[in-house]
């Protein structure tokens, strides 16, 4: 474990509590995509799966068990609970997410590592992850004024993917043999789709005015 | 390498 990596890890936890703060404290989902919380849920199912079989850290089974409550009662809170999800806009979070899932899934089964369930369901989660942000971000450009906790928890969660790529240079410079393209590429391509959210969140912190993204 | 040693990030 290195400093880029528990400051990633800390900044993934700390959007997840923004959400639920957001959610559960005003009660409201306002500009949240369900669908990219439907996919994200998706992803640590399809991630944390070795969580019972396999013990490496006690933080790393915490943590785990942290994103999968979080992410699955966040999308339970979007779509059940009786006054947050009338603050759901199901009329503009239009991204037809499900079309991401299977190309990530052939994909996986394409290109990995091993051909084990485990293994193409993990690179599976991993190519599922990297796009799981896109209907947040469509949803974000026709919101037309982004409340400040959504504008963090998107910056949050594009952050902790950028730390994490400092962590695997880290990595790869300190540990013999370190070498994962799958995931090095897939979580840069990952960050990418946030650069120009986090041009115009830096360009909205910096002028002192409200975050708005081109339509 | 196991599947362990691989996955060891979240």
């Amino acid at each position: 474990m290195n400093i880029f990596r528990l400051a990633g890890d800390m900044t993934h936890l700390a959007s997840v509590l923004v959400l639920l703060l957001k959610i559960h404290t005003i009660k409201s989902c306002a500009g949240i995509s369900l669908k990219t919380q439907e996919l994200y849920a998706l992803v640590f199912a399809t991630r944390y799966l070795d969580l019972f079989t396999d013990y490496i850290s006690l933080y790393n089974t915490l943590m785990k068990l942290i994103f999968l409550v979080s992410s699955f009662s966040i999308v339970w809170y979007i779509r059940h609970h009786k006054i947050v999800r009338r603050s759901y806009d199901k009329d503009q979070d239009t991204f037809r997410h499900y079309f991401l899932v299977l190309p990530c899934f052939l994909l996986a089964l394409v290109i990995n590592e091993k051909f084990t369930v485990k293994e193409i369901m993990w690179t599976f989660s991993l190519y599922l992850e990297a796009v799981a942000i896109l209907p947040q971000l469509v949803l974000l450009q026709r919101t037309r004024n982004i409340d400040n906790l959504t504008g963090q928890y998107v910056f949050l969660l594009g952050a902790y993917r950028s730390l994490y790529i400092l962590n695997w240079i880290y990595r790869y410079f300190t540990e013999p043999h370190y070498v994962h393209w799958i995931t090095w590429i897939s979580g840069l391509v990952q960050t990418l789709l946030y650069a120009d959210f986090f041009y115009y969140y830096f360009q909205s912190w910096k002028n002192n005015v409200k975050l708005e993204l081109p339509a | 390498s196991g599947y362990v040693s691989r996955h060891d990030e979240l």
